[in-house]
């Protein structure tokens, strides 16, 4: 957690097993299955409608769950970038 | 902002040209046709110096884009904007923002930059809207992205649209330019690049073109800025007008080229593009001001979308390649920086290697054969903490011995990117400068000082990313120098934790034309990609055996005529493209009579007829009515036109004065730029037929065994060399004659003199430099074999070993077989500042092969 960062309540969630498990893990810890993330296979983004969408705090207790759980390889809670036009 | 366009009838296809848009050039400066490409100077050689991107090369080779997908990763895109409708294609758009399909912008009069980086790179040509893009066949998409949140998922499925169908990514954006951040894409964006260049374009690589940055006013360096310094990007730069750094502009080393941009409100031109017609100006869809760093990387997009029409089998590593050897530092070499690298290419932190040239890009790209496979070598990681002095100017110093893992399979011969990958702490860090130099002797500046970034004081495994290196050897010793520059006050010394280098390159030559190579005439490349390319269609402009699929077939759409002549009523008829124009375009001439337009001969820019050029394309010379790659012995270039040297015994002089011969015919000798058949006092004739100093003290010489000695002077014990006769005035004094006492040489470890500040002899571990004694030869001097003086480089030359062996020559020599001359000579080219050797019994030549 970083103070400066802004969490929203998408976590990118590495399933291996593929579509059908990551929709049984979506469903299982209440997070709507947002789909692969473009081109990366077996790269899910979830939204957490319990989640705030903006916060400066992460959200412990759904890092618990997700890294509780075999079939999630790797998890990233979005972080908001700074990304300016040129 | 502009408004030509005059309602929806054109787009229904009622005005002819809108008709024959797909396919038109559009030459005609009358506006009517393409109203606002008059105002395109960057691409109509109307730069303040006549340079432009040669981008009309390129179309008149036939290369437009057609088949090449590029979409603009921004604020989305205005899907139908009359001058990019045409070239629409959804399947490169989407919009992340909405999660929908449809990419255009929200209409809040602030997300028109997508829109207008589209039109740079596909707006249509031969219609009565806007300008034209420099690919103006190519299919054009926007990603619409960057109103709204942007996380490291969004960049990450942004990068990695439909990567199988959309061949070039264009962005301009990136983290803040504020002169203090220091950020880069995140795992999920960082798996999209690699995915990108492994997979996309079913396997030959997806292209990442990036806006180097934009932080000119808050002294940023592009090196802080993770997507400009990484591999996967090429990262374009700009140029104002004028051929100068605009300022915008980021200095850094990750930086590969650049294209034209804008400069001053005032005093310097911007970009003519598209623009979105939103509901606060509803008219308005043309500008002439679109500006900043965002301007260049569409430019470049298109260029590259001309490079891949040329040759669909590039490899996201081809293209890098064709970059560097295409890009030209002369439009550019009136802003100072510039430096050459070990193997001879300029290269400068502000501009990469220089302004791209699409034509020289398509050129060799229908004859490129492909890189080799990329390998990897990474070095120890030397762990180690090390002071960094706190003291203003304090430096902390290392090395590295590598071997470019020779002997394995991941051996480098060939450098491409290098990256250095620092762990430090210094508060602040803004004030550090960072050096690498390569075992080949090439500096370059992984970061400049940020007066800004005092907000931190840690460098945690950044992977500064230089391409100044880029052919160069891989094995020897590296330098990292690290060094407290920066203005602000230091309580106390920063720490280097650990260091470590990742070098990328081949073992085996890149530079591969198909069916040979160009320093191994017998190399063939045997890849399947290249098996499968011969056994297709032969193009027009390329040789029977560069053969490559696709080609013939864009070729022959792009010939089709779209006109036929009857319809050409006061215009000039130009039959091989089948259009009408108000003026002959440049490369044609005029036949007033018959009201056509015919082609000149081959490589001028204009001509008389069809024999006679009055000017050639860029980088080559008007030899009377000929186009020439260099002028001929006994001539000097003036204006891109040969002119006689004015002494007869001048075998190149660099300009019109009796003394500025660089080399004389044989039988004369070169002493202060005039040739004499024999060499003055003190001087004597060297192999390379120039006059070169004696050792100090010889009147005459043979080689450095002197002959005779000047006055005061005589023969040492073994007669080799000549010392000073023995004076009352013991070391360090002469005896002044006036006064008759010893007076003091004044020049500092100077041991002998012939008066205050005439050294003769310095102490021992120094040299004797115009009347001074030096601790080193500086640049543009070097050491006699003796090891006793330091003397003046050739003329034209800025560091030699020797008076016959010249290393780099100033801006305005070329490097041909260690001796700078103004120009290259008979059977040699001009290889981006070097002289390089024509295929044998090849005359003259304008590149290998």
């Amino acid at each position: 957690s970083d103070t400066n960062s802004l969490y929203s309540n998408h976590f990118a969630v590495h399933v291996p097993s593929g579509a059908a498990r990551a929709a049984d893990i979506a469903q299982e810890y209440g997070f709507i299955n947002m789909g692969q993330i473009g081109s990366l296979a077996n790269y899910y983004l979830f939204e957490h409608p319990k989640v705030r969408k903006r916060s400066i705090s992460s959200s412990d207790e759904h890092h618990t769950l997700l890294q509780d759980e075999p079939d999630v390889h790797w998890f990233e809670q979005q972080v908001e970038r700074k990304r300016t036009k040129r | 902002d502009f408004h030509y366009y005059e309602g929806n009838s054109q787009a229904s296809g009622q005005n002819p040209y809108f008709a024959t848009s797909a396919f038109g050039p559009p030459y005609s400066t009358s506006g009517f046709v393409d109203p606002l490409f008059k105002e395109q100077w960057y691409l109509t050689g109307g730069s303040k110096d006549g340079f432009d991107m040669n981008v009309l090369s390129a179309w008149k080779r036939g290369f437009t884009g057609k088949g090449v997908v590029v979409s603009i990763l921004d604020d989305g895109i205005q899907t139908n904007h009359p001058d990019l409708i045409l070239n629409y294609d959804p399947r490169a758009s989407t919009d992340i923002n909405d999660n929908d399909s449809d990419p255009t912008p929200q209409d809040n009069g602030d997300n028109k930059h997508g829109t207008r980086c589209a039109g740079e790179v596909a707006a249509t040509a031969g219609n009565n809207i806007c300008g034209v893009g420099v690919a103006y066949n190519a299919s054009i998409g926007g990603v619409r992205m960057l109103d709204g949140t942007v996380n490291d998922a969004v960049e990450a499925k942004a990068l990695g649209l439909n990567p199988d169908h959309v061949d070039i990514y264009s962005a301009s954006w990136g983290p803040e330019d504020d002169g203090k951040t220091v950020d880069g894409p995140g795992p999920l964006a960082r798996r999209a690049f690699i995915y990108g260049v492994t997979n996309g374009r079913r396997g030959l690589g997806s292209i990442f073109i990036w806006a180097s940055g934009n932080g000119g006013r808050h002294v940023d360096s592009c090196n802080c800025d993770g997507y400009t310094n990484s591999i996967f990007t090429l990262s374009i730069s700009s140029a104002t007008q004028g051929g100068y750094k605009p300022w915008y502009l980021e200095e850094c080393a990750s930086t590969l080229a650049t294209t034209y941009s804008s400069g001053t409100p005032t005093l310097d031109k911007s970009v003519a593009t598209v623009d979105m017609d939103g509901r606060l100006r509803p008219d308005h869809i043309c500008t002439v001001e679109h500006t900043g760093t965002s301007a260049s990387a569409p430019l470049a997009a298109g260029i590259a979308a001309l490079a891949l029409e040329a040759n669909p089998n590039l490899t996201w590593r081809d293209l890098q390649h064709l970059v560097v050897m295409t890009s030209r530092p002369d439009p550019l070499v009136k802003e100072e920086g510039w430096y050459v690298n070990g193997v001879q290419r300029k290269f400068s932190h502000k501009f990469g290697y220089g302004l791209m040239d699409a034509g020289k890009m398509v050129d060799l790209a229908v004859d490129w054969g492909g890189v080799p496979p990329q390998h990897i070598c990474k070095s120890r990681e030397i762990r180690e903490d090390r002071e960094i002095p706190g003291a203003h100017l304090g430096k902390v110093k290392v090395f590295m011995d590598v071997d470019g893992c020779a002997g394995t399979n991941s051996e480098i011969r060939y450098l491409e990117h290098v990256q250095c990958k620092i762990s430090l702490r210094f508060f602040p860090r803004g004030n550090l400068r960072i050096l690498l130099t390569s075992p080949m002797g090439t500096t370059s500046v992984l970061l400049f000082e940020r007066p800004r970034d005092v907000s931190s004081s840690n460098f945690d495994d950044w992977p500064f990313l230089s391409v100044h290196f880029w052919g160069e050897q891989a094995h020897g010793r590296w330098t990292l120098e690290i060094i407290n520059s920066g203005s602000r006050r230091i309580n106390q010394p920063g720490i280097l934790k650990k260091w470590q280098l990742i070098l990328y390159g081949t073992d085996l030559n890149p530079q591969r034309l198909r069916s040979r190579s160009l320093s191994n005439p017998t190399f063939q490349p045997s890849s399947s990609q290249f098996r499968e390319a011969q056994s297709q269609g032969s193009p027009r402009f390329v040789p029977q055996d560069y053969l490559y699929p696709g080609a013939s077939e864009s070729l022959s759409q792009v010939q089709k005529p779209q006109m036929v002549r009857s319809q050409c009523q006061i215009e000039y008829w130009i039959s091989d493209l089948a259009i009408c124009v108000n003026d002959c375009p440049d490369g044609y001439f005029a036949d007033v009579d018959k009201k056509e337009c015919f082609s000149c001969p081959q490589r001028c820019k204009s001509c008389y007829n069809s024999t006679s050029c009055t000017a050639c394309d860029h980088n080559l010379v008007l030899f009377g009515t000929k186009c020439l790659a260099s002028c001929p012995a006994g001539h000097y270039e003036a204006d891109s036109s040969c002119e006689k040297c004015p002494v007869k015994s001048c075998a190149a002089c660099a300009g019109p004065m009796g003394n500025e011969c660089v080399q004389c015919l044989k039988g004369t000798y070169l002493e202060n730029g005039k040739c004499s058949p024999k060499c003055g006092t003190g001087r004597r004739q060297s192999s390379s037929g120039s006059c070169i100093a004696c050792p100090v003290g010889c009147k005459s010489c043979d080689e450095n065994v002197c002959t005779s000695c000047i006055e005061n002077f005589t023969p040492s014990s073994d007669s080799s060399s000549c010392e000073q006769s023995n004076t009352v005035c013991p070391l360090g004094l002469f005896l002044d004659i006036e006064t008759g006492q010893c007076q003091a040489c004044q020049a500092e470890n100077c041991q002998r003199c012939e008066g205050a500040g005439q050294c003769l002899q310095c102490a021992h571990g120094f040299y004797v430099y115009l009347g001074t004694c030096l601790d080193q030869c500086s640049g543009g001097s070097y050491l006699t074999s003796n090891r006793k003086e330091c003397l003046d480089c050739p003329k034209l030359c800025t560091k030699c070993k020797s008076a016959e062996i010249c290393e780099e020559c100033r801006t305005d020599g070329m490097l041909q077989e260690g001796k700078c001359l103004p120009h290259c000579s008979e059977g040699y080219y001009n290889d981006v500042g070097t002289c390089s050797r024509c295929s044998q019994s090849c005359k003259t030549c304008i590149g290998p092969g």
